[in-house]
């Protein structure tokens, strides 16, 4: 129904905003209905501004800026709609250190109460998990996959973690 | 509901039956480049009733079968189960753990099963509606997806509000 | 012909006058997320010719123009000016320097100069024809774009030969 | 002509099908013409075989398998048709740490006459730079650039490299 779209719409986008100023500290960005008379047509709209800079166009945003905003609009989803399981494939690719850092401390908290499995080659990234899956070519082509878990050697030695 | 186990049988690179279990929290998945990582995604999609070939890689059903390497011959089925607890009803099946697996053979179509019994790719859609699993969800983002998500137009996007509501 | 220098003023976020000088070998290019390192590389794109308002990531002429930030008004005018060490006469050019200058303005199209002669867009690409460096060629590859390297279709990959024969 | 698209074909495939098996050691790639009888209209056609694997369509390789096979074809075509220079953005973003190495070690190799840019956040790609632009923005919104000559430090203070 229209109002039960509204209704998500408002709450997806204030979680959208307030994601991403603190995903961007001193950047704001912006979500809004391209029709809001007819919210049965209507598509959504978004705008960023990375700290400092001015509301941009989209496609003019870097690499990492665009994982960044793109993290803000699945993060406020996962609050509004919290869905069983997440599954994220290198969303941190195209990502610096510090904007990494940002990223993770974000993960940490929206994924309290949600199972998340995030794929990646990034060190920092795999210092949120409690476990992890390894997975190799012991023998070429064939797929093997090793548990690793992960919280007994951070509580026993946290010098080694 | 949660995510308890996932188990492979000719999926991809996936020969050799494999099965993870899966805990609340944080799950990291690693490993060198062409191991099988995004290959664990792709068959987390096709249980749960991708149709695009395109979004798992695969130019047709077949390519999502295992082809052989340099010693193995290729196999002739591809098998994935994906077991939840569903303890708090939320799938609407009369059972507190449901596994859903989905099953293709070379010359065949994918067959489909809810608690090991026969139904068709439509109930699978019709059972992850409205859960944040459905189609056009973002709870499962591919690799290279994330730069996608920015690039779709504003009436493409509107579908995660409908599936969101 | 060595790649000598790069000039940009009023390129996106190039509001000061940036000069960068090149050696021989290989030169990193480094610094955060959007810092402005890919803007650098659309300003060598836009100088050697680029047409195409979407490998630049721009939607119009406007777009590459510095648009001001929190503190400064827009500018209006973009210049980037590549300098070439021609000593080998690899460019046709009867000089042993040759700087290309590429100028946008709010209101107009894009000017041209070889060597502080005004010149055609045409004239810009015709010179740098067959040096590897036309359009088409992998000289120069941009974020995103080692993946569609591979996508290209087989008849799209052909003119990486007629570029090179 | 023909006759000259032939021969830069041919030049290119070995050098291709040459630097993969390197860039992946143990497998081998592909390239062959879609219509050799018809060269004005001929498509070119790629596949490649990882180590111990299948030739596969390149639909399915991994990133980072796509990263590498994309590289190979770059560094033939420089091979064959030496450009002044060459800029590469982040073309190391999906690749692994062994495969960043080996595809180090290819840049070295053919580098050594032209003149190579690379963006990179990858710090074992920047090992192979002589020296190093930094672009930061201390003012937010403005770029500025820094130029750093490394190989100084390196003569002179082995151990600091
Ligand atoms: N049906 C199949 N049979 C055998 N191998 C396959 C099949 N489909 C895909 N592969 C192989 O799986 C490999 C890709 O695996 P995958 O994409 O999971 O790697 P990855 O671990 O995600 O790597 P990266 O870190 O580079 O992203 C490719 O080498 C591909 O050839
Ligand atoms: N005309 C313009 N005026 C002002 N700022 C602009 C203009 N065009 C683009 N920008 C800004 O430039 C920034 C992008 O810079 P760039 O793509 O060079 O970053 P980068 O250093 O490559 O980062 P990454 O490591 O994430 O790829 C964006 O924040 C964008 O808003
Ligand atoms: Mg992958
Ligand atoms: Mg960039």
């Amino acid at each position: 129904s229209q109002a039960a779209f509204n209704e998500t719409f408002d709450a997806v986008r204030l979680a959208f905003e307030d994601v991403y100023s603190r995903l961007f500290p001193g950047g704001q960005a912006k979500m809004w209905q391209t029709d809001p008379t007819n919210l049965s047509e209507t598509g959504i709209e978004i705008s960023a501004q990375p700290p400092g800079k001015k509301m941009m166009p989209l496609a003019t945003l870097s690499g990492g800026e665009r994982a960044m905003t793109a993290s803000a609009l699945i993060f406020a989803l996962v609050t509004v709609k919290p869905s069983p399981f997440y599954l994220l494939d290198e969303v941190d690719a195209a990502m610096d250190d510090a904007n990494v850092e940002r990223f993770s401390d974000m993960v940490r908290e929206v994924a309290s109460g949600a199972q998340l499995l995030l794929v990646t080659h990034n060190k920092k990234t795999m210092e949120l998990a409690a476990r992890m899956y390894g997975v190799t070519m012991a023998e070429p082509g064939i797929s093997s996959v090793v548990a690793a878990d992960l919280t007994p050697i951070r509580e026993r030695e946290p010098a080694l973690a | 509901m949660k995510l308890k186990s996932l188990r492979l049988f000719g999926f991809k690179t996936f020969a050799e039956q494999t099965t993870l279990e899966f805990e609340p929290g944080i799950t990291g998945i690693v490993g060198p480049n062409g191991s099988g990582k995004s290959n664990l995604v792709d068959a987390i999609r096709w249980v749960l009733g991708e149709q695009s070939a395109k979004s798992l890689r695969a130019g047709k059903t077949e390519d999502i079968i295992f082809a052989g390497n340099e010693k193995r011959k290729p196999l002739g089925m591809a098998e994935v189960a994906l077991t939840f607890d569903n303890a708090d009803g939320a799938l609407k099946v009369d059972a507190t753990e449901v596994q859903i697996t989905r099953r293709a053979y070379r010359a065949g179509e994918s067959e489909f099963f809810i608690n090991r019994q026969h139904v068709r790719l439509r109930d699978i859609i019709d059972l992850f509606m409205g859960t944040g699993l459905g189609p056009g969800s973002y709870s499962i983002v591919s690799q290279g997806q994330i730069d996608a998500i920015l690039s779709s137009k504003p009436t493409e996007r509107r579908s995660l509000f409908e599936e969101t509501a």
